[in-house]
């Protein structure tokens, strides 16, 4: 007895601020952003950090399962709302 | 919990802050209340004291912004970044900016609070019954002008309590109109404007003029946004309308059709197809209290927490009954220690002396009336000690205890005689113990005697009392060349010599002067006790804060 599936028809909404990252796109932006990759230290130091590393770091930041990969629960942490200040502080 | 490097705090516990500006999305008053209850989250696990500034700087600066918003961390739009706030210093350190592309909400959908009706201010219910149909949102039907409104009531049909919703049909907010409701058809750079706009404005706040013509009255406020209004899209603000049309099919409510993140959205205008101006429907929002006090946490000096449970964890999540997690208590027990008792307060440098003006008033004496009995008064104007005998005032003439004679009641005397410069209602006097000037407040002004010589009348505003400040009810002095003045519910610290309110002001009465009257007409200092007079009775409190008695005026100090 469901209701007859509806085609849903797909719109573009126009100033619609999708944001249609890949997750790469997104962990990588979003590990910039608080801290964990590419910290600019007080002395200029440059540090590298891998992306695996720097997801462990921020999995254990956020009490995630800390696996350096890019899992389904670290993807919904990272499109979930959030306080801006950096979780790592250069 | 983590505390910034170099463990950046205040130095000082009477923490300042100011609201620089408001949200369209809840109105002034609850999101005052919503950042007073954040800071009460942390004055209540620590010695520290918040004390609200209406203008200047204070050290925690609160504003809204969207994206760029000027200081170098932009917001992203609707959800992902919520907010953010720098460590305690100077400048913009010790700031919390909230990003108003976000929906701020108590948590749990939109918080609408009504004005006017018989609600006395009351949230709206919803859903609510009207005439057999349930309404989620606030409603025209049943009015013929065009005014949103809800029941503040599950039935309307059968409570009859109802209120106005946020309209900018009844009102504004900041701008410079003082919060008058807009004006439609209004002209602004010579186009006509039917409604609220965003044109004129590169951060996307919809505004209006308050009277028919901006161009030339330049009179104008910001639109609080309606319930119904959607957020986001290319129509932020505008209120949804029903029914529209979309891909050919009618509809009278939000929904996901035609996207795939499963989002519900609405048509602003009655035909999608062709206008395609849209927007994201209310859903629960953000909780401004929650958020608020997470980032004054930061203005405090914490840094984020890995607990999850913790308010200093980054991630929100909304909570009903919300309490500190002890990794926070902890962590800003580490910086400000635990609350103790009320802190003395330390005496700041005094102010450089500042000029005043000279003004002559004329006066007429007049005559005393003799068989007054001040017995018979219930309530006097004002109560004060000049030369150490307490002085009773009421309409123009006033009455001496004198402590040289034991105590005899002398009197009346007219004012007019002695200080004829002085109105005849005095709220409250007092005498100046390192310069032995008197001041007499009446209504917004006061007036300086030295002797025969007067200086007044000056606005009270010269103190650096806000202009909201009707009248000083209250004098009591502390220590050399500090007085603290009350006025309703608050009261200020003035620096004698310096002429101006010490910093920190104003702060609540019954925060410090706990089991005193809050609607004292008159306080005064006597023989090293405070009395906080409300009519006829007088409460006593001593200089370990304890109110030690209550009593009679007249019974008790003018020993009738």
């Amino acid at each position: 007895w469901c209701v007859p599936l509806k085609k849903s028809v797909s719109v573009t909404f126009p100033g619609d601020v999708l944001k249609n990252m890949t997750d790469t796109e997104l962990a990588e932006s979003y590990l910039k952003k608080f801290g964990y990759m590419n910290v600019q230290h007080r002395s200029g130091f440059q540090s590298m950090v891998s992306t695996s590393k720097a997801l462990m770091t921020m999995q254990r930041q956020m009490g995630l399962e800390e696996t350096g990969t890019l899992d389904k629960s670290t993807v919904a942490a990272m499109k979930a709302p959030r306080c801006g200040v950096p979780d790592v502080r250069s | 919990y983590q505390t910034f490097e170099g463990d950046l705090k205040w130095d000082h516990h009477d923490i300042t802050y100011r609201i620089l500006n408001y949200s369209p999305d809840m109105v002034a008053s609850l999101i005052d209340d919503a950042f007073a209850r954040a800071f009460k989250v942390w004055s209540d696990v620590t010695p520290l004291t918040f004390t609200r500034l209406f203008d200047g700087t204070a050290d925690i600066m609160v504003s809204f912004g969207k994206a760029d918003h000027g200081d170098g961390y932009p917001f992203d739009g609707k959800d992902g970044l919520l907010a953010h706030a720098f460590p305690p210093g100077e400048g913009i350190q010790g700031d919390a900016h909230f990003d108003d592309d976000e929906n701020w909400t108590l948590g749990k959908g939109p918080a609408v609070k009504t004005s006017f009706g018989n609600a006395e201010g009351a949230l709206c219910q919803f859903p609510f019954l009207f005439e057999g149909k349930q309404y989620s949102t606030c409603t025209t039907e049943g009015r013929s002008d065009n005014l949103p409104w809800c029941a503040t009531t599950a039935d309307y049909g059968r409570d009859k309590k109802f209120g106005f919703c946020p309209s900018e049909l009844l009102y504004t907010f900041d701008g410079n109109s003082d919060g008058k409701a807009c004006v439609f058809p209004f002209v602004f750079l010579g186009e006509t404007y039917e409604g609220c706009t965003t044109e004129g404005r590169s951060d996307g706040y919809r505004w209006c003029s308050t009277t028919d013509n901006f161009d030339q009255d330049k009179k104008y406020g910001f639109c609080p946004n309606r319930d119904t209004a959607v957020i986001g899209g290319n129509s932020e603000g505008e209120p949804c309308h029903f029914p529209f049309i979309f891909l050919g099919k009618k509809y009278d409510s939000c929904t996901s059709e035609g996207r795939g993140d499963g989002r519900l959205w609405c048509a602003t205008t009655s035909d999608f197809d062709t206008d395609t101006k849209w927007g994201f429907c209310q859903d629960r929002g953000y909780s401004l209290f929650l958020v608020a006090a997470h980032e004054f946490g930061h203005a405090l000096g914490l840094d984020h927490s890995n607990i999850r449970n913790a308010l200093m964890y980054p991630m929100y999540s909304y909570v009903e009954d919300f309490s500190l997690h002890q990794d926070d208590i902890e962590g800003i027990h580490y910086l400000y220690g635990s609350k103790t008792g009320p802190n003395p307060s330390d005496e700041p440098k005094p102010e450089p002396d500042t000029p005043t003006t000279e003004s002559t008033t004329t006066t007429t004496t007049h005559p005393v009336d003799p068989s007054q009995n001040a017995c018979q008064i219930d309530k006097f104007d004002t109560i004060t000690e000049i030369d150490g005998d307490l002085h009773f005032f009421k309409d123009r003439q006033y009455w001496r205890l004198s402590s040289k004679t034991d105590g005899k009641l002398e009197g009346p005397f007219s004012m007019s005689k002695r200080w004829p410069a002085v109105p005849a209602v005095v709220d409250t006097a007092f005498e100046d113990l390192v310069t032995r000037k008197i001041y007499f407040f009446s209504g917004t002004r006061f007036w300086v005697y030295t002797g025969q010589s007067f200086l007044g009348p000056r606005s009270i505003e010269k103190l650096g009392l806000s202009s909201t400040v009707e009248k000083v009810e209250g004098a009591m002095q502390r220590g050399k060349g500090k007085v603290l003045l009350f006025s309703g519910e608050n009261y200020w610290r003035l620096d004698v010599e310096g002429q101006q309110i010490d910093k920190g002001y104003p702060r609540l009465t019954d925060q410090v002067f706990g089991g005193v009257p809050l609607d004292a007409h008159d306080v005064f200092q006597f023989k090293g006790n405070s009395y906080f007079c409300r009519d006829r009775f007088y409460w006593r409190m001593n200089s370990k804060r304890q109110v030690d008695r209550v009593g009679y005026v007249t019974y008790d100090l003018l020993n009738c």
